[in-house]
């Protein structure tokens, strides 16, 4: 692939089935080849390789997307809120994200907004004891705003640096479980008027084309300012990511690479775009 | 939707009493777009639209007063004839008890899948034991537990530091001491390229000599569906699919893709979090949602 000195009709045929066989998804597909002939004729490229560096070029293009200003002189704590569909890997997640937040010397508090799922809390109390973190939490069914409110109270009071809200997964078109979202979005603000300062939404790597409609719905729902792309260990490339920058513009900030507390890494879109394109 | 998409393209080409062989082509494109969209595999997509067009021109649609109506007939027949296996039905043990297994990808909704399961099995008449063979994701046995509480479905159970192959190699005893007609065992969730995890997979498998060995799948897979089922399925031969998360908006086209390539049955469907969300799989529901 992309070695023949010719650039002719077979070289478009596997650019689409590479980064379909991606998650890129047919139509940011046809999106991609089509720039990328136009710089061919523009540029007279006649090397396979040129070709697969000018395709690079317009995904890196896609991915970088400018992180919206982060209010730097806020009082803290600063509110993370995280969500996403069931299974996705949120909790696992946030647990990574507050180790490291814990090693770059910030305080952390983390908040089990799951109260419905089965061992949710339980799950999330025994992933922050190993990390040394602490877990603020009410009883099972407890209502998830009132553990949110009490969490931002103590972090206030504390003044924790960073409080980061685990939420149960829910589908996305069940408009009551969006509702609820909305609600707890809205408990942070009456905390702190500015909160919560990030809304995350977790993507499971081996998501299709619907990762796009979780993006649009969650986004419609209570705004989404940055993605974390966990499970990118396995063999599934991601590629829905270069739709949901395209059509959303939200920056992808850190992608999941195994279970381990360790195992996530800031999201770099050109060794992505090189790993999806080898 | 298909059809409209298909009644545009012939509005396009125009009455001209007979089609061309291209103009089918032209449709079939909207046939590949679909089913892309649908998250089917890139290769499966080729085969299937091959075997399409071969049916479509065979059967005369381009003579036909109505071939998008044809085309989409057509499509909707070979995709339930790919899809269609053994809806809900699982296999038994000629002398209890029956044991089923259930692996998967992290997060794909074994252990939710696994309280379905046991209550749908109740339901028919049956005595289930559940089995928390995950001694690594933090709180799976306790999540199992609860599961079992909530359907008054006895859960056996060991410490955290017992290896899922020992929990295994006692559980038919356990069975056996409860009268229990059916055992569901709940693993780790795991990469197919996780060498030590899939080789703890087959020894469970070597130790429990299940019934039932279920593939649980998320909806939402996309692309690498079908290395991934080709991966489990060559390592311990799956007799079954389960299909969950179906309450949401995925097309669903992974499953077409693992039916094609591997051969697997789609057993059941999970519809919701709850234990009852949970029915056995309808080829032709799959093959109108993948057509969206
Ligand atoms: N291999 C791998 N597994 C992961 C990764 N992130 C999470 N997981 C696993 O995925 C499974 C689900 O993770 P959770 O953190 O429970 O997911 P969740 O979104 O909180 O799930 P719900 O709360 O039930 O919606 C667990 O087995 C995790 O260990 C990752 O980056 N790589
Ligand atoms: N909406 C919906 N959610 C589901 C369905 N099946 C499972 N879930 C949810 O998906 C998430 C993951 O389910 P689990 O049963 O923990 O998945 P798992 O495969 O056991 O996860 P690991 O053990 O970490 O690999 C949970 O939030 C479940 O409630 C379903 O059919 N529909
Ligand atoms: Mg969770
Ligand atoms: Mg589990």
């Amino acid at each position: 692939l992309f070695d023949r000195p010719a650039v002719d009709a077979e070289v478009w045929d596997e650019l689409e089935e590479l980064l379909v066989s991606a998650d890129v998804g047919i139509s940011t597909t046809e999106k991609l080849i089509e720039k990328v002939k136009k710089q061919v004729v523009v540029e007279k490229i006649d090397q396979g390789s040129h070709v697969r560096a000018a395709l690079r070029a317009a995904m890196v293009d896609i991915l970088i997307v400018p992180i919206r200003e982060i209010m730097e002189d806020l009082s803290p704590p600063k509110v993370i809120l995280v969500v996403g569909v069931n299974g996705g890997g949120k909790t696992t997640s946030i647990v990574k994200l507050a180790h490291s937040l814990k090693n770059e010397g910030k305080s952390v508090l983390l908040v089990a907004a799951d109260t419905f799922r089965a061992a949710a809390i339980d799950q999330l109390k025994r992933l922050g004891e190993r990390a040394g973190i602490e877990i603020i939490a009410h009883q099972s069914g407890a209502d998830p705003g009132a553990v949110v409110y009490d969490a931002l109270q103590a972090a206030k009071s504390r003044q924790v640096e960073a409080v980061i809200i685990d939420t149960a997964g829910r589908i996305h078109t069940r408009s009551n479980l969006m509702e609820e979202l909305e609600k707890v979005k809205r408990v942070a603000g009456k905390a702190d008027v500015t909160a919560p300062h990030e809304v995350i939404l977790v993507l499971d790597a081996t998501t299709g084309q619907n990762g796009l409609v979780q993006a649009r719905y969650f986004t419609e729902a209570i705004g989404i300012t940055g993605i974390f792309l966990a499970k990118l260990d396995g063999t599934a490339k991601g590629g829905i990511v270069l739709a949901i920058c395209d059509e959303l513009k939200i920056p992808i900030q850190f992608i999941g690479v195994g279970e381990k507390l360790e195992d996530m890494e800031s999201f770099n879109a050109e060794a992505f775009v090189a790993a999806l394109c080898d | 939707v298909l059809s409209d998409k298909l009644n545009q393209v012939f509005h396009l080409l125009g009455n001209k009493g007979r089609l061309t062989e291209k103009d089918i082509d032209e449709a079939l494109r909207q046939v590949r777009l679909a089913l892309l969209e649908a998250d089917v595999n890139f290769k499966v997509v080729k085969d299937f639209v091959t075997r399409v067009r071969d049916r479509a021109l065979g059967a005369n649609v381009r003579q036909s007063l109505a071939p998008a109506q044809q085309i989409v007939k057509i499509v909707n027949e070979e995709l339930v004839v790919v899809l269609g296996g053994e809806p809900g039905r699982l296999t038994a043990a000629s002398q209890p008890p029956s044991v089923v297994m259930l692996t998967g990808l992290q997060g794909s909704g074994k252990t939710t899948t696994a309280a379905k399961l046991a209550r749908h099995l109740k339901q028919t008449g049956q005595r289930p034991l559940l089995v928390a063979a995950d001694n690594r994701r933090p709180a799976a046995i306790e999540q199992l537990v609860t599961l079992g509480k909530q359907l008054d479905v006895p859960v056996y159970r060991e410490s955290p530091d017992m290896p899922g192959r020992d929990v295994c190699a006692r559980a038919r005893v356990k069975a056996k001491e409860m009268a229990a007609t059916w055992v569901i065992v709940d693993t780790a969730g795991r990469l197919h390229i996780d060498e030590a995890m899939m080789d703890e997979l087959v020894q469970m498998k070597k130790e429990l000599k299940p019934d039932e060995m279920l593939l649980v799948v998320d909806a939402m897979t996309g692309q690498d569906a079908v290395r991934m089922a080709g991966e489990f399925h060559s390592r311990v031969s799956l007799t079954g699919l389960i299909l969950t998360k179906m309450d949401g908006d995925a097309r669903g086209g992974a499953a077409l893709s693992i039916r094609w390539v591997s051969g697997v049955p789609i057993k059941f469907i999970g519809t919701g979090e709850k234990a009852d969300a949970f029915e056995p799989f309808y080829p032709d529901r799959l093959a109108s949602r993948i057509l969206g």
